[in-house]
């Protein structure tokens, strides 16, 4: 989904 | 977020705390590249372009806001303190690091998750941070050895992107479809050149001599 690629990381 | 991740968040806050510490104690940056903070500052630039469109968490926002700046504080000191730019060694420091951003932004052009404008520029950031440190390791190969506070900034920052790749390896095992080649190449990739100055760095401390980096 959208959120699974979603940049989380810095 | 994972042990390892908030790990390396840590220790690359500390490292550029440390010499924006250094150049705002000292007033000095005698050791340090500019070009090598110029492309830190362009490589979060280009990777937190998201900072105003997509929310993650209140950390998230706070570490990026606090890496820009920094970077581009670092780069202001260099370049236009009165008194810390006087100390920049402008004729050791001459890696040409715009020929360092055009192959970056060719691979990121050629290699990329989706072919758009901001994923386009943060594989760009990706690949540019994966090689940002150069500059910095030829001026102290010059230079031939290496003050303190320096040695921790670099030996800080080798250590944050160590920690991204257990970070990797465990959100791979615990994350389903969690693959992002590119960002664990280029992280390998950036590790491996701060390998050698961490060799060097720990048989300095071994030996408890001055760091000296071989010609």
């Amino acid at each position: 989904g959208a959120d699974s690629n979603k940049k989380d990381e810095l | 977020m994972n042990i390892f991740r908030l790990a390396g968040d840590m220790t690359h806050l500390a490292s550029v705390l440390v010499l924006l510490l250094k150049i705002h104690t000292i007033k000095s940056c005698a050791g340090v590249s500019l070009k090598t903070q110029e492309l830190y500052a362009i490589v979060f630039a280009t990777r937190y372009l998201d900072i105003l469109t997509s929310f993650v968490s209140i950390y998230n926002t706070l570490m990026k806001l606090i890496f820009l700046g920094s970077s581009f504080s670092i780069v202001w000191y260099m370049k236009y303190h009165k008194t810390v730019r006087r100390t920049y060694d402008r004729d050791q420091d001459t890696f040409r690091h715009w020929f360092l951003m055009l192959p970056c932004l060719l691979l990121a052009l050629l290699i990329h998750e989706k072919f758009t404008f901001f994923e386009v520029l943060w594989t760009f950031s990706l690949y540019l941070e994966a090689v940002a440190i150069l500059p910095q390791l030829v001026l102290l190969q010059r230079t031939r050895n290496i003050d303190n506070l320096t040695g921790q900034y670099i030996f800080l920052l080798g250590g944050y992107r160590g920690f991204y790749i257990l970070n990797w390896i465990y959100r791979y095992f615990t994350e389903p479809h969690y693959v992002h080649w590119i960002t664990w190449i280029a992280g390998l990739v950036q590790t491996l050149l701060y390998a050698d100055f961490f060799y060097y760095y720990f048989l300095s401390w071994k030996n408890n001599k001055k760091l000296q980096l071989p010609a």
